[in-house]
């Protein structure tokens, strides 16, 4: 363990947590991508199915749970208790083109033909494009709840220092993963563009709106 | 591959 994944799960697990209380206490998921907090529940589940077979720390282990556990109470609230706030009309990207891919690409390019380690390929290749649901709904909105934009810079951070950890953990411990790299650099890129907004807009107390 | 499990990474 070190800084920089320390850093980037605690970033991860309050982008969790913001999202889940955002909907929670405002009563709406409006403005949020159901579709990304899906894809985000079956990066989860297919990725901490290790849960069952190996026992790291409680850490590893209780971190897994809270985040299965936030992202399926997620999609609960989204589809089912504040359903009606759902902007169904906007969140219209067509996951299909993601995960036939992805799930093409897992079994193609692994580390190891086996159930487990395709089902977790799987999940990191499906991470690296769960958020485009949500940026997609936010360019067809227009804008973003300004608690909402925060929830995306946590979440696009916490990858951004994954990719530090493992330049910290290839020096340090030569340790390298090629395809959790690839990913993750995939994954921070697609962020790019928004961390620009947030940096220069939200920061300055501006709301969050792309040029329609 | 050594013994340990080791995709000790969220």
């Amino acid at each position: 363990m070190n800084v920089f994944r320390l850093t980037g799960d605690l970033s991860h697990l309050a982008a969790i947590i913001i999202l889940l209380l955002k909907i929670w206490k405002s009563r709406s998921c409006a403005g949020i991508s159901g579709k990304s907090q899906i894809l985000f529940a079956i990066v989860f589940t297919t990725r901490y199915l290790d849960l069952l077979t190996s026992f790291i720390s409680i850490y590893n282990t209780s971190m897994k749970v809270i985040y299965i556990g936030c992202a399926y109470a997620t999609v609960y609230l989204i589809y089912m208790k504040f359903r009606a706030t759902y902007d169904g009309n906007h969140d219209s990207f067509r996951v299909e083109f993601l995960v036939v891919p992805v799930g093409g690409l897992a079994v193609l390019v692994n580390h190891d033909f086996s159930f487990l380690e395709i089902l977790w390929t799987f999940s990191i290749y499906l991470e690296s494009v769960a958020i485009l649901p949500q940026l997609f709904m936010i360019s067809k909105t227009g804008e973003a709840e300004t608690i909402t934009t925060h929830y995306l810079f946590c979440l696009g951070l916490y990858r951004a220092l994954y990719l530090l950890n493992w330049i910290w953990r290839f020096y340090f411990e030569s340790f390298f993963d090629m395809i959790a790299i690839v990913a993750g650099v995939v994954q921070t890129v697609l962020y790019c563009d928004f961390f620009y907004l947030y940096i220069t807009k939200v920061l300055k107390g501006k709301k969050l709106s792309l040029p329609a | 591959l050594d013994d340990d499990y080791d995709k000790d990474e969220l």
